[in-house]
C-alpha cells in the first residue's frame, strides 16, 4: 500500500458519498445518469466476487463490503425510491455499445481464462467506460449541478492517483499490471474534458456547470 | 498459462 492509492481509495470513497448523500438529502435524483451507477454496481460485483475466497486484508475486505453496499444503495434509490425524478429521457446512452464490447474483450485479452479471472478483467474493462452514460447525460441536458460536479471531481481524482500508485509500485516493487494500467489510462483520460470545464468554471464560483 | 498477478488492489 502507497499514499497514492489509500488516497485514491479515499477519493473513491468520497464520491460515492457524495452522490449517495446528494440523492438522499434532496429525495432526487434528476441530472444523475442511473445507468452509470448501475454499470458502477456490476463492476464491484464481477470484481469483488473473491472476497470471500482471498482474504487480502482487514483494509481491502471492509472497502469492497462498503463499495458493494453504497453502490447497490445508490442504484435502488434511483430506480426504487426516487424513480420519479430519474431522467431517463436524458440517460439516454446505449450501454450495450460498452457492455458488449468490454465483455468481448475481457475473453480475448485477459491473463487467463478462468471465469474469476474474466470477470475481474470485464470489471476492469468497463469500470473505464462506466462513467460515460453520465457524462454523455450532461453534455446532453447540457448543464450539471455543482454536487454532481464534485462527485465527478472526486471519481477523477480517485482515478488520476491511482496512475501515481502504478508508476510508484513500478518504480518501488517492478509491479505493472498492463490490462488495469492501459485501462485505467484510457479512463483517466475521458475525465480530462470535465476536469477542465470544473476548473474553469466550477470553481470559478458559477454554482453549477453549465456546457458551452 | 496462467500469468495472473495479485489482485491487492480495489
Amino acid at each position: 500500500m502507497n499514499i497514492f492509492r489509500l488516497s485514491g481509495d479515499v477519493c473513491h470513497l468520497v464520491a460515492i458519498i457524495i452522490l449517495f448523500l446528494k440523492i438522499w438529502r434532496s429525495k432526487s435524483c434528476a441530472g444523475i445518469s442511473g445507468k452509470s451507477q448501475l454499470l458502477f454496481a456490476l463492476v464491484f460485483t464481477t470484481r469483488y466476487l473473491d472476497l470471500f475466497t482471498a482474504f487480502i486484508s482487514i483494509y481491502n475486505t471492509v472497502m469492497k463490503v462498503v463499495f458493494l453496499v453504497l453502490a447497490y444503495a445508490t442504484v435502488s434509490l434511483i430506480y426504487f425510491r426516487f424513480r420519479k425524478s430519474y431522467d431517463s429521457e436524458s440517460d439516454s446512452f446505449r450501454v450495450e455499445f460498452l457492455l458488449v464490447p468490454v465483455a468481448g474483450l475481457s475473453f480475448l485479452e485477459n491473463y487467463s481464462f478462468t471465469p474469476l479471472e474474466i470477470l475481474w478483467t470485464f470489471s476492469i474493462y468497463l469500470e473505464s467506460v462506466a462513467i460515460l452514460p453520465q457524462l454523455f447525460m450532461i453534455t446532453k441536458t447540457g448543464e450539471a449541478e455543482s454536487i454532481t460536479t464534485h462527485y465527478l471531481f472526486f471519481l477523477g481524482l480517485y482515478r488520476t492517483l491511482y496512475l501515481a500508485n502504478w508508476v510508484w509500485r513500478y518504480h518501488e516493487e517492478g509491479f505493472f499490471d498492463q490490462i488495469a494500467v492501459v485501462s485505467g489510462v484510457v479512463q483517466t483520460i475521458f475525465y480530462c474534458d470535465f476536469f477542465y470545464l470544473y476548473f474553469t468554471r466550477v470553481l470559478r464560483g458559477s454554482g453549477k456547470m453549465t456546457l458551452p | 498459462e496462467d500469468d495472473t498477478l495479485p489482485k491487492d488492489e480495489l
